[in-house]
């Protein structure tokens, strides 16, 4: 579902140049919870950008769900992230003009979907977050973990095969946080989506099939959770 | 340093009516550190905005450093935070035609200081929470835990006696999470400035003298620790 390979990041050039990847390799099977952790600046939204097509590498090779994103051009790049990448972004990108349902529908109805078929699937996943007397409120009138709740019935809509989190659980409490990341594990044990997350909290990444870490831009860990 | 006496904070009104606080009375100390809990929605957010004047409660009194916030007109309240309460946002508000010791230089610098001043308290609180070599950064070039940091940094600066902090550690990792709140810990310590903190995280609160917990607009629980 997702193919990185050696791919580097670098922002500027000569002595003030940043390398915000250093040559990350990376593959997500179908069905897979991967989990990334690491210290503030390491990487990771970097690593999620790259990953969804939102930024370009500097060097090496980036395949998801089969397609080679250097081949594709900025419309090709948000039609694939349309249809087979749902995104959750550290600043949540709300639509301030949309309600809730409406934020999540969109993708839907971009996609084809009549407005009738699009807002019963929204209002199924705002159910399934916790929101479901929120669907009319605008993303001013929530406070920062109902907002970040609308992203991520977003991201969760629509059968997409891979699902990008970062830190989807930041502005939630223990008790939501755990639902959300349970929510996902459900959707990856069933076989059809897999799932890249970003968090710093060990509960969330105790749900993983893998936990990657990473420092200074490059994977110094990849651990395999042994169920039991 | 704050005190607020059954303090409600509606919003709208008849059937769609949302009570965000249904009653709530809090007194801070000087050099108390207090963390608030609760679930999404709980009316933490809505507890700092009234605690820091940037809403109006619905009735109720909040009296900060001594002023009942109740007499002031916006441009008190204004000259009132930025001299008496040091604020971290949830959505942190930097400014972004602002380099990051712009930032945090700009309250002081609204109050009078000189720039060399203002840019010498400014890098050594940077300094402090770790970001020593991105004074010059723009918050768009920064990742979301540097942008939480830089935000820390302002709240910080100056010496007020206030410091409101909503999710300060949300979007760092562990360990510098745990910087940033011994960071606070330590200035609470010292005596002269108090802290509210909201953190749903338990690691944040086992720093504080007192924990409240908030539940659908109210304090149903008001911890005190039992330091060893
Ligand atoms: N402008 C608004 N209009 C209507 N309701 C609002 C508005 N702002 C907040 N609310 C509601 O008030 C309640 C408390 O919101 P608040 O932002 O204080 O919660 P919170 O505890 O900070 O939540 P979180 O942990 O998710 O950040 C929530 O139910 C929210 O939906
Ligand atoms: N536009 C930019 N220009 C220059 N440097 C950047 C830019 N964006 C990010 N960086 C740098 O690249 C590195 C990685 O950033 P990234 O946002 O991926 O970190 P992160 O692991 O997500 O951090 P956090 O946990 O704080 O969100 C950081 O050192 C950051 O300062
Ligand atoms: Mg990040
Ligand atoms: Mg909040």
């Amino acid at each position: 579902v997702l193919q990185m390979c050696d791919v580097r990041r670098d922002y500027g050039n000569g002595p003030a140049q940043v390398v915000a990847l250093d040559g990350v390799s990376i593959e997500i099977a179908p069905g897979e919870l991967v989990a990334v952790m690491g210290p503030s600046g390491s990487g990771k939204s970097t690593l999620l950008n790259l990953a969804g097509g939102l930024d370009e590498a500097t060097s090496g090779q980036i395949v998801v769900a089969g397609v080679d994103l250097a081949g594709l051009d900025q419309r090709g790049l948000a039609t694939l992230r349309r249809r087979q990448v749902g995104i959750v972004f550290q600043e949540l990108n709300l639509l301030p003009t949309l309600t809730a349902v409406e934020n999540v529908m969109l993708p839907l109805e971009l996609d084809g979907s009549s407005s009738r078929a699009a807002r019963a699937v929204a209002e199924q996943s705002l159910v399934e977050v916790g929101l479901d007397r929120k669907f009319d409120r605008y993303p001013d009138d929530l406070s920062g973990g109902e907002q970040q709740r609308v992203a991520i019935a977003r991201a969760l809509t629509g059968d997409r095969p891979l699902l990008l989190a970062d830190e989807p659980t930041g502005a939630l409490d223990t008790v939501t946080g755990e639902k959300i990341i349970e929510l996902i594990a459900d959707r990856t044990n069933r076989g059809n989506v897999s799932a890249l997350v970003v968090t710093h909290e060990p509960r969330v990444a105790s749900f993983a099939d893998r936990v990657i870490w990473l420092r200074d831009g490059q994977v110094v860990d990849d651990v395999t959770a042994t169920t039991a």
